[in-house]
């Protein structure tokens, strides 16, 4: 489960001041799929990334897990986020020196757990699950810009995090590989106790959620 | 207008060999404006890139504007593009260290031409129009995903090429900023006689198309 009470984020000063967070008071339960939505610019990304600790907010709080992620120092930040958060990137952030496979099996071989044949084959199922198990030797920019997108869900989803944040998931996606996208996420919330929160401007994604939020303007709506 | 014949592309070889293209016929008729639909993986990007002139065909023929691409060399080649072509990229390839203001200005600078003030007012009149007028002045690194989007449709519009491709374009816009996007590419085709080739995963926005192309597996289905 995660929550935010107070939060507040801006960016730059004087003039040309942004006030990307107004004050969210939002709660996330466990094992629940969450759907934000509103219009580009309206801050969701940063909300993302706040409840994520990626980011540090200006003021409020931002509780995971139980954790009041403000009291952290960035080392100990860094490994509760590896232990408990899995976080899908509006531009995927994949690494273009690995390949897809490689990029996937990161945040275990960061965490320092060893790749053994069990840990090998469960990526695997997941890529395949996910429809790209026959890209996994290629680097990224070998891969279709949907492609990238879905080795960039399963490098979030390897860990089996307590919380999977997704910044539009599905968006360079067809119809039918997003349903399969979202079906496993939301199974991921059902069956797993998992806690996803899905950025989404579709409304067919969201229909795949417990609960939508809307933002506008920094605010939730 | 714009026109395929026999269009065929593969990556790799042996066993990993990928078929992308696998013999496309199309004609992209002047004026009009055709969507681009299909599974991820099906081609499309494959397909855009090598009617734009930005990767080479593996066989057939590419006619843009009456001239076979293939016969161009590769500085003639350059020149005929920023001539004559404009193209949004699925992951909108923004130059980091620009604002978005010089992002969209690049294509003039890059082809000699003299910015003047009328210049950057259609300039700034297009980003307002695009609804990013206000981050003018910001690198891309601070700007919302949608907003990178919308910045990198506007440069691929100020120099009002003859064709405008654009790689799903809308993917991570809200349905009205969508809207507003999708109205400026028709009205830039019936208009402006401006060949617009669009492609996208959602029906909505093909449903701002004259003509819908759909692709499976490197063919037009
Ligand atoms: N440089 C490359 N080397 C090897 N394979 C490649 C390369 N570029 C693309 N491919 C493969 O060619 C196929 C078609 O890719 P393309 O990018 O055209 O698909 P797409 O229809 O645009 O997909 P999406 O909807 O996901 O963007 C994919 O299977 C992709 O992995
Ligand atoms: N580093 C930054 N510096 C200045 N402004 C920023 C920075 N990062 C984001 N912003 C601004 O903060 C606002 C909210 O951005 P955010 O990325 O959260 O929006 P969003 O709702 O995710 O939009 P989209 O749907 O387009 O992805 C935007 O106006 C954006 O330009
Ligand atoms: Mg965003
Ligand atoms: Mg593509």
């Amino acid at each position: 489960a995660a929550s935010a009470r107070g939060l507040t984020k801006t960016y730059g000063g004087g003039e040309a001041q942004v006030h990307a967070l107004r004050g969210i008071d939002l709660d996330l339960p466990r094992g629940r799929f969450t759907a934000i939505m509103g219009p580009s610019g309206s801050g969701k990304s940063t909300l993302m990334h706040c409840l994520a600790g990626l980011d540090q907010a200006g003021g409020g709080t931002v509780t995971v897990a139980g954790t009041d992620l403000g009291s952290l120092d960035d080392d100990t930040l860094t490994i509760f986020r590896r232990e408990h958060i899995g976080f899908v990137f509006q531009s995927y952030n994949l690494l273009p020196m690995l390949t897809a496979g490689q990029n996937i099996l990161l945040p275990l071989e960061l965490g320092g757990r060893r790749i053994d044949d069990a840990t090998r084959e469960r990526a695997h199922a997941l890529a395949d699950t996910l429809g790209v198990a026959d890209r996994l030797g290629h680097r990224p920019a070998e891969l279709s810009g949907g492609q990238q997108q879905r080795v960039a869900i399963a490098r979030a989803l390897i860990t089996r995090p307590d919380l999977l944040f997704a910044d539009e998931p599905t968006g360079n996606l067809d119809s039918t590989t997003s349903a399969e996208v979202l079906d496993h996420l939301r199974r991921s919330a059902r069956e797993l106790g998992q806690t996803v929160v899905m950025v989404t401007h579709e409304r067919d994604a969201a229909a795949y959620a417990d609960d939508v939020v809307t933002m506008q303007d920094g605010r939730i709506a």
